[in-house]
């Protein structure tokens, strides 16, 4: 996290805001509620209070204003700039604008309120942008659903350095954005997506480009807002451009950045007995897909459309070298790549063993 | 930034960087400072601020990576300085 240079802050715990202009695209009550929970973000992690007022002048004045409206930044219209705020001071100082071009919403669709104004009262309330592509006080616009919205740990660290920490007798924690190189580096799933390759891992996924090698961080969310965070397997049928992501006994089909329609569906649908609640990984080769349980495998003929009977099997038995639970798995030219922990596992499916063994993380550029 | 008609992809790039390197990195406006200065080092400078902010290489050129960043919809507050 950053703090505004020179440290700028409240004297009071206790601020006011007024909402000075309101957007015509939600109703008044919307924005009202939209911005009190915005409000809320901070009010829960330290000891600051917001108190709404209709009259006089407050000390957060929110207004949603377009073009050159007078102080100096412009907004550009839609896109580009969605909002800007200033730092805690008299007069404009704490004070939130919108730009009204853009299209505020309360879902996931471009752009929602809720996340723009709790980050904008993070820079009325002294904080400056963070390099953490996790943390609220990122510059870039990222959805998340607001209503699991948990303020990152980057954030609370922020502003409790300004106001000191929550009244609450049990501090608030929040989630911290993996690093690719943190070698005790886990992933949940992998899977490969016209080419390029996604490595997911709680609410985030890296994209790695193939020509490039370039891995760049995301939300979930970001893409796809209607998926669950935390998924546990993932495969590409290439054969039908389509890539499965599974979490519990769910599972969704993108094509491309696109989910198609009809999903979730429950993975019944390959014939697992009930007694499979989860699939650890997940990956197709030449149309069989192989699903990892535990230390078991299952296959299923994706032409006949039904598992293969003789299965489960142990991964070994299939696979020998791999011993312990497959947390990932994907397929590249004739190879598998077995990720188990911190480690990942090359078997080369011609040669019928593992070739390499190597840290999990290598694959973003570590 | 605004699109120059008739620009070369080349000078819409550079305006998309002069403008977001304004805006977010305080590169002095164009005419601040003498051509030279403004092309070759501060502008570098300054996209190589912007590079290590979102970690990204530090090229210091309009790359691809960094053109993509550059387009994002994102804060109007800037990345560095008041």
């Amino acid at each position: 996290f950053m703090l505004t240079p020179g440290n700028p802050k409240w004297k009071q715990m206790n601020l006011t805001y007024r909402i000075i202009k309101y957007t015509t695209q939600l109703s008044k009550a919307n924005v009202e509620d939209t911005i009190k929970e915005a409000f809320q973000v901070w009010s829960n992690v330290s000891p600051l209070t917001f108190t709404k007022i209709s009259q006089g002048e407050a000390d957060i004045k929110i207004a949603f204003v377009r073009g050159d409206h007078g102080d100096n930044s412009p907004f550009d219209g839609p896109n580009g700039i969605l909002a800007h705020a200033f730092q805690p001071g008299q007069g404009i100082g704490g004070d939130v604008h919108f730009d009204a071009e853009e299209t505020w919403t309360l879902t996931s669709s471009n752009y929602n309120l809720f996340l723009v104004a709790a980050h904008e009262f993070g820079h009325s309330l002294g904080l400056a942008h963070s390099t953490d592509p996790g943390a609220l006080m990122y510059p870039n616009y990222a959805f998340q659903d607001p209503s699991t919205y948990n303020l990152p740990q980057d954030d609370i660290n922020g502003i409790q350095t300004i106001y000191g920490p929550s009244n609450n007798p049990v501090q608030p924690t929040g989630p911290s954005t993996p690093t690719a190189c943190d070698p005790r580096l886990t992933f949940d799933a992998i899977a490969t997506l016209r080419g390029e390759i996604l490595f997911f891992k709680d609410k985030y996924f890296w994209r790695r480009h193939p020509q490039l090698s370039i891995v760049e961080l995301n939300f979930i969310s970001l893409f796809w807002p209607s998926l669950p965070t935390g998924i546990q397997a993932a495969y590409e049928d290439v054969d039908k451009d389509l890539v499965f992501l599974f979490k519990g006994c769910r599972y969704w089909a993108l094509r491309g950045y696109d989910v198609e329609q009809g999903y979730p569906r429950d993975i019944s649908d390959y014939g697992f007995p009930s007694s499979v609640q989860a699939i650890d990984a997940a990956v197709y080769y030449r149309r069989k897909t192989y699903f990892f349980v535990n230390d078991q495998i299952w296959r299923y003929d994706n032409q006949r459309q039904s598992m293969e009977p003789g299965y489960p099997k142990s991964i070994a038995s299939l696979f020998p070298g791999i011993e312990s639970k497959v947390d990932a798995v994907f397929q590249q030219n004739h190879f598998f790549l077995f990720f188990s922990g911190q480690t990942y596992y090359k078997f080369d499916l011609s040669a019928h063993r593992v070739t390499r063994i190597d840290r999990s993380n290598r694959w973003l550029n570590c | 930034a605004l699109p120059v008609p008739g620009a070369s992809p080349e000078e819409k790039n550079a305006r998309v960087v002069q403008d977001y390197l304004e805006k977010f990195y305080q590169l002095p406006p164009k005419g601040f400072l003498s051509e030279r200065q403004n092309s070759s080092s501060v502008i570098v400078e300054k996209l190589k601020e912007m590079q290590r902010f979102f970690g990204l290489n530090e090229t210091g050129k309009p790359d691809r990576e960094t053109l993509e960043m550059m387009r994002k919809p994102r804060c109007g507050v800037p990345d560095s300085g008041d």
